[in-house]
C-alpha cells in the first residue's frame, strides 16, 4: 500500500 | 490605490478556471513584482502558485503591497461575465473592503463593472526550496491533458516514470492497467509540439490522478507543460504564460509503506 503525503511536510512556513 | 489594466483579460479568466475547483478561498497579493497567489487545497496535498508580472499589464499601479481575500468560485463567476476579448481592469482603494472588476469591450461600446466584497483569509505562505530536479519533461499541454483524462478512466493513481526511453504514464485499476510512453521528439514543425526530456537520473513517482487531472484545467494558458520530478519530492506541473508569468502546481507524492 501507499499513503498520500502532505505538501506541508516538504515546504515549510515562511 | 490599486489599478491594474490587463488588455488580454481572458488570461485572468483562464487562470481562475484553472484553480477554482482546487482552492476555495485565497489571497491575491499585489506588489511591485506583480499580481500573485499561493494557496493549498483543503487537504494540503496540492499547492498552486501563480504570477502575472507587472509587465503583463498595460497599466500597473500598486501604491503599497496589498493582500486581497476572495472566494475563487465567486471570482470565476464574475469573470465569466467578461467577453473573450475584453480588457479587464481591477481597482481597489487603500483600506477598502472590495475589489472592482471593470470589463471593456475591444471597441469600447460596452463597459461593465462588478464589485466583490473582500474576505479575511488566514493563509500561511510556504517557502518553496530551490531544487535541482532529477528529470524535467516538456511536452504539449494538450497531449498531457489527454493522457491524464484517458488514464483516469482506468485507475485512481498515476505513476510517472522517466528513463532514457522516455516518460511513461501508468495506472492500474479494477478493469486492468494502462501504460503510455512518450519519447523525446524534437523533429517537429512547431516548437510547441516538441517533447523534450532532460534526465539526470531515472525517477518514478506516484500521484493521485484526480489532482493532476484538475491541474490540466490550465491547458488553455499554454501550449506546453513542464513536469519537474525528483524522488520523494512533490512534482511541479508548470504552465508558462508567454512572457507574462506562470501557474505552477505542486503535488505531494504517494509514498510506499
Amino acid at each position: 500500500g501507499s499513503r498520500q503525503s502532505r505538501i506541508t511536510s516538504f515546504f515549510t512556513k515562511k | 490605490m490599486l489599478e491594474l489594466r490587463l488588455v488580454q483579460g481572458s488570461l485572468l479568466k483562464k487562470l481562475l478556471e484553472a484553480i477554482k475547483d482546487l482552492v476555495t478561498d485565497a489571497n491575491f497579493d499585489c506588489s511591485a513584482t506583480g499580481f500573485s497567489l499561493q494557496a493549498m487545497d483543503s487537504s494540503h496535498v496540492a499547492l498552486v502558485s501563480l504570477l502575472l508580472r507587472s509587465e503583463a499589464f498595460e497599466h500597473y499601479r500598486c501604491d503599497r503591497n496589498i493582500s486581497m481575500g476572495l472566494n475563487l468560485s465567486n471570482m470565476a463567476k464574475v469573470l465569466r461575465c467578461s467577453g473573450p476579448d475584453d480588457i479587464i481592469t481591477l481597482k481597489a482603494d487603500d483600506g477598502g473592503d472590495s475589489l472592482t472588476f471593470m470589463f471593456e469591450s475591444p471597441n469600447q461600446d460596452k463597459i461593465a463593472d462588478f464589485e466583490m466584497k473582500l474576505m479575511d483569509i488566514d493563509s500561511e505562505h510556504l517557502g518553496i526550496p530551490d531544487t535541482e530536479y532529477q528529470a524535467i519533461v516538456r511536452m504539449p499541454s494538450a497531449e498531457f491533458a489527454r493522457i491524464c483524462k484517458d488514464l483516469s478512466g482506468i485507475g485512481d493513481t498515476i505513476a510517472i516514470s522517466v528513463t532514457k526511453e522516455g516518460v511513461k504514464f501508468s495506472t492500474r485499476g479494477d478493469i486492468g492497467s494502462a501504460n503510455i510512453v512518450c519519447r523525446q521528439n524534437t523533429s517537429v514543425d512547431k516548437p510547441e509540439d516538441a517533447t523534450i526530456i532532460e534526465m539526470e537520473e531515472p525517477v518514478t513517482l506516484t500521484f493521485a490522478l484526480r489532482y493532476i487531472n484538475s491541474f490540466t484545467k490550465a491547458t488553455p494558458l499554454s501550449n506546453q507543460v513542464t513536469l519537474s520530478l525528483s524522488s520523494d519530492l512533490p512534482v511541479v506541473v508548470e504552465y508558462k504564460i508567454a512572457e507574462m508569468g506562470y501557474i505552477r502546481f505542486y503535488l505531494a507524492p504517494k509514498i510506499d509503506e
